[in-house]
């Protein structure tokens, strides 16, 4: 179904890591 | 307040009451003061409404901090964070405020909260004594004070502020409903159970402007579960909409990051074959069934069409579902409807509706059919409205994440804006083949 790849991206991330 | 607080333009980007929760959310976690202006510059009324101020109030207290501007108008908040403590707290807005957004706001940091370090005897204490809403009516000092005091059994209710998703509006000009008024607090025996942070929150379950509760319960949960190793549960006891709310709901976290350790990074990028829909229709209160009936009769005539698709071999199950809820299960009178789709990967994406006052059932149901499909050709392994609430435990956690999303909202951009503002995480939007298409996100 669908066309992937057309109106798809990647988010992409570093963290920051945080902790309490 | 201001001697190094992180400031954040709440008239930016989206400019509503998802700013606010980030932000609050954030600065709980990374300990840094934050002041927010233009408090939903956005929306008309502008500034803080209920639930915001609910939510606020809520976040405020699991992390122990010390808040300003909490107060329903107020275009401009102020949080000084203490320590994130694990306990069982109780937010209630006083109207049909979205119990659904005030879970969002607290989750990220109940998620990093560890277990209870008392067992339990602490909130107990907190019951009996109103001790803690005492001295957090004394530390924060908040405009709209402290409503209640903790009596032996009963919820301690602290003041509140205000509300909302992306214009929660409606909602909110109703005003308070609850007599015995709106706040966020910890609560002492009404919520019992083991060793872990949990919460009791009251107000709308299905309201305008805001996702389901169904979508957090089905959609949300699950996926943060899944990706980030937690373990939450959810009990809708009862329904409630506008304009009275009293919907009641709890959310049990029984297996949180260790305290100390960090959310671990994810991948979420293998979106898989749809191997079966669930579409559950509802009506309470004065609402007739049949409403529900014309909800999913829409909703598959929009599913038919897509699946009917020379691309679909064999197309999915569908499974439809008509609820009618009792005096019992749900207060007042609403109706709705989520489409859950299923993948082969694990992946979880739904359309959603909540009945709009003189909106036909047709019409919701179409609409929100139209949502799933939507987001099924786009390829994306979340649908829109999950690729925001995932930002903050992106740019919270260890390492680097990634996940593939349709095209992004201005929901999404909002979130990335106030993660980048908040804490040192980076974002970056990339195509398929890896290049940058940053331009979509800022």
């Amino acid at each position: 179904f669908g066309d992937p790849g057309t109106e798809s991206w990647i988010l992409e991330c570093d963290g920051a890591a945080l902790n309490v | 307040f201001d001697g190094g607080a992180t400031h954040i333009d709440g008239s930016y980007f989206e400019g509503g009451g998802q700013v606010v929760r980030n932000a609050v959310a954030l600065a709980s976690i990374t300990g840094q003061k934050l002041r927010i202006s233009d408090v939903r510059a956005n929306r008309r009324p502008s500034g803080l409404a209920y639930q915001h101020c609910t939510g606020v109030e809520l976040v405020t207290r699991i992390c122990d901090g010390v808040v300003g501007g909490a107060a329903v108008g107020s275009t401009e908040v102020r949080l000084a964070p203490g320590t994130i403590v694990p306990g069982r707290y109780v937010a209630d807005p006083g109207t049909a405020g979205a119990t659904a957004l005030l879970a969002q706001a607290a989750l990220p940091c109940l998620l990093l909260a560890g277990p209870l370090q008392n067992g339990g005897e602490e909130m107990e204490a907190l019951g009996k004594g109103g001790g803690a809403s005492a001295a957090a009516k004394e530390r924060s000092g908040t405009e709209s004070g402290f409503e209640q005091e903790g009596k032996a059994g009963e919820h301690v209710t602290a003041s509140v502020s205000l509300v909302d998703y992306a214009d929660d509006t409606e909602q909110e000009e109703a005003g308070p409903s609850h007599k015995e008024g709106m706040g966020a607090g910890k609560e002492g025996s009404a919520v019992t159970g083991g060793g872990f942070s949990s919460l009791l929150l009251r107000g709308g379950t299905d309201a305008s402007k805001a996702p389901p509760i169904d979508y957090i319960k089905e959609v949300l949960f699950p996926t943060v579960k899944r990706l980030l190793g937690v373990e939450l549960e959810m009990h809708v006891k009862r329904r409630g909409f506008y304009p009275k709310g009293n919907g009641e709901l709890t959310v049990t976290i029984t297996k949180s990051v260790e305290r100390g350790k960090c959310l671990p990074a994810f991948s979420l990028t293998e979106r898989g074959n749809v191997t079966s829909v669930h579409v559950r229709a509802f009506t309470a209160g004065a609402l007739p069934q049949h409403v529900s009936e014309e909800m999913l009769q829409s909703a598959r005539a929009v599913l038919d069409s897509f699946f009917s698709s020379p691309a679909f071999a064999s197309p999915p199950p569908v499974q439809y579902e008509s609820v009618r809820e009792t005096p019992e299960s749900a207060f007042g009178n609403g109706a709705g409807i989520l489409l859950l789709a299923e993948t082969s990967t694990g992946c979880r994406l739904a359309g959603s509706r909540v009945l709009e006052r003189g909106q036909k059932g047709a019409d919701a149901g179409r609409e929100a059919a139209e949502d799933l499909v939507g987001d099924l050709r786009s390829g994306g392994c979340v649908d829109r409205y999950l690729q925001d609430q995932l930002v903050v435990f992106m740019a919270a956690a260890e390492g680097t994440s990634r996940l593939l999303i349709g095209r992004p909202t201005l929901h999404t951009c909002t979130a990335v804006w106030v993660a980048e503002s908040m804490a040192s995480a980076r974002f970056r939007l990339l195509t398929h083949d890896g290049q940058p298409a940053t331009n979509l996100l800022r």
